[in-house]
This record gives structure tokens, sequence and C-alpha cells, in this order.
């Protein structure tokens, strides 16, 4: 199927420290274990992303705050997430992410 | 789908 690509600025709650609200995961492929990225695995009730309401549960996750996830390996994609959740968000009091989601067959 | 989750989960 087709996947579009979406832009979302979820603003923090004011103090930025329960961050987005979300869990990620990594998905890998079954016959290579190849790794295939970062995908949104559940959306904290309460949270900012959930408050925001556009995030979606199977989201892939390919950039934060402008930093590009793609071509990283799982882990370092995290890696990336977590550093970049820790300084920029609460600096900016919002998180930008980019995210690709599968368009339903018409 | 040949897609599986590598077991790793971080919340953000």
């Amino acid at each position: 199927g087709t996947r579009e690509f979406l832009t979302f600025e979820i603003p923090l709650s004011d103090s930025g420290s329960a961050g987005l609200g979300v869990s990620v995961k990594g998905n890998r492929s079954k016959e290579n274990h190849a790794d295939l990225g970062i995908f949104v695995k559940s959306i904290i009730h309460g949270g900012a992303a959930c408050e925001d309401g556009r995030l979606r549960i199977n989201d892939q996750l390919i950039a934060v705050n402008g930093e590009s996830l793609l071509g990283k390996t799982n882990q370092d994609a995290m890696e990336t997430l977590r550093k970049s959740m820790s300084t920029e968000g609460n600096k900016r009091g919002m998180i930008q992410l980019i995210v690709a989601r599968r368009v339903a067959k018409r | 789908r040949n897609l599986e989750e590598d077991g790793t989960v971080i919340t953000l």
C-alpha cells in the first residue's frame, strides 16, 4: 500500500517532564532480522500525544526535531529519540515528529 | 507480513 508522511508539532505539558506519553517499539524483518524502523506501540491516556490527538498506533517515526531516523539501526534511532526528547524537547516545549502512515487502499 | 517486533520498547 502507499504511505503518507505527516509532520506533527506536539506541545509538551508546561513542565515537559512527562514527555510525549508515547511508547515506541522497534520492528524488524522476520526473514533476515533487518531493522525496519521505530513504530508507535501505545499512546498513553492523558499524555501530551493523546491530548494532541493526531498520532496513531503503528505510525512509523521518520524524524524527531528535524533529525532523521532513517538509515539508523533501531537501537541508534531509539537513542536519537531519547536524546532529542530530553534536550531539544524541553527547551522548545514541544516535539516535532515526522511520521509515515499506511494509507488504506481505496 | 514479514514484520515482527525486535523486543525493544521505550517510553517517550
